[in-house]
């Protein structure tokens, strides 16, 4: 398997994603 | 179904189990986690290592299919991954926080949590009571504690003082926790190892752009940046609401604060491995940190009431 080289991780969207 | 071995290694037991071959992280997790009664599960992981490395085993990916060595027994390390901010409040079993205490206690006692003396015997004292219960001088006769390891061996070599001496000053606070249980004693040692400075954090050996070497930390609150000479207090530190993103691409690794004022931050890690290791590792702790801070789900609300009753 080819190794993914890339990751990201929003962590400000998270939170808008979050349900209030 | 065909299976293979699992040996499961805990902070205090030892288990086996047949695991079967198209068996994902999660099949294994989740058996192990009944196994021991455990529903806390959010706070632990299985790990394995890796040409030096710490890896934990994904949920949604097949046990196989990790980079572990398929010699049989093929063997897990059940253990906290992500810390609580506040023991008290968040650990609700006693399982939970039994598995916390011994994994804490541990890594206090290799030395891998700097903890001053003092509090290194207060702690030691709470170890004792949920070890022994009340202190009874007439059972607990000098020399009762001569075979437990209970103080970190730097604390040990800062003194001239004999291991009768360290007895009679843990025994001293010893007898001052009389009444408390088990479990008492052990959330008692836990809010006293959670305010220490390096309890909770993963620290990683980074670069800086210049090519300075520095150490990442990565906790329940946020990311920080440490000379590595002081890993007490960082130089720099990114809470999570202060974050916009955080990425990485091969070792490169960037964190992107919210306020476009202040720089980006990128540095390079050892291998891509440790990269995707920190991603990991930042996803689950600001996971937990968001849940916090919603209101508690239906499943943590019965486990509270439980516990009350």
């Amino acid at each position: 398997l080819r190794q993914q080289r890339m990751g990201t991780y929003g962590v400000r969207a998270a939170w808008r994603r979050l349900p209030q | 179904p065909k299976t293979f071995t699992v040996r499961i290694v805990t902070m205090d037991a030892e288990m086996e189990f047949n695991c079967e071959m198209k068996w994902k992280g999660k099949d294994l997790f989740d058996l192990v986690c009944r196994t021991l009664g455990l529903r806390e599960t959010w706070f632990f992981g299985l790990q394995y290592t890796i040409k030096d490395t710490v890896a934990w085993l994904k949920m949604d990916k097949k046990v196989l299919d990790h980079d572990v060595s398929k010699e049989e027994p093929v063997t897990f390390h059940f253990l906290a991954k992500f810390y609580p901010e506040n023991a008290e409040e968040e650990l609700v079993q006693e399982i939970t926080q039994h598995l916390f205490f011994l994994q804490v206690k541990k890594q206090i006692l290799d030395e891998k949590i700097y903890c001053p003396p003092e509090a290194s015997v207060l702690l030691a004292s709470y170890a004792v009571q949920a070890k022994y219960g009340d202190y009874d001088p007439s059972v607990h006769k000098r020399g009762f504690l001569a075979q437990e390891e209970l103080l970190p061996k730097r604390v040990i070599n800062l003194y001239q003082m004999t291991p009768e001496m360290w007895e009679e000053r843990i025994t001293a606070w010893y007898a001052e926790h009389r009444g408390r249980a088990r479990d008492e004693a052990e959330m008692e040692y836990l809010k006293i190892a959670q305010d220490l400075e390096m309890y909770g954090v993963n620290y990683f050996a980074i670069r800086n752009k210049k090519g300075t070497e520095l150490l990442l930390g990565v906790d329940a609150l946020g990311l920080h940046i440490y000379d590595p000479e002081n890993r007490l207090t960082p130089k720099i530190s990114f809470p999570w609401n202060e974050i916009r993103n955080i990425s990485y691409s091969d070792k490169e690794f960037t964190i992107k604060p919210l306020d476009k004022k202040i720089d980006v931050f990128k540095f390079n890690s050892s291998k891509l491995r440790v990269n995707k290791l920190i991603l990991q590792l930042c996803i689950g702790n600001h996971d937990l940190f968001m849940r916090r801070r919603k209101a508690d789900s239906l499943e943590v609300q019965q486990m509270k009431a439980q516990a009350r009753e």
